[in-house]
């Protein structure tokens, strides 16, 4: 399990990347298409909101759809 | 221009680059 005591004695760039390794599966269960950005665009927030995520399948769900939307207004 | 690669992806495996180490 990641804990907040587990990401408090790694650097900033190994939290990332350990939610993102966690994160990742998740969001391409929900978003396969473009789960790659939409986890790159997740890691931009807060680590807590992240450990939110990962206890909660429905604030992720609604996190990678409003990612969805910014990354398709992005896009166009 | 910057925003033209953002957001950066996430690759399993990879160091992430996305966010600079402060």
């Amino acid at each position: 399990d990641l804990k907040a005591t587990v990401l408090s004695a790694a650097s900033p760039g190994e939290q990332k990347e350990m939610l993102g390794e966690r994160l990742f599966p998740l969001v391409q269960a929900i978003q396969p298409t473009m789960s790659n950005k939409i986890t790159g665009m997740l890691l931009e927030l807060e680590n807590s909101e992240l450990l939110h995520m990962l206890e909660s399948p429905e604030s992720l769900r609604s996190m990678v759809e409003e990612a969805v939307e910014v990354l398709q207004a992005h896009q166009a | 221009s910057s925003s033209v690669n953002w957001p950066p992806e996430f690759r399993p495996g990879e160091p992430w680059k996305g966010y600079p180490n402060i």
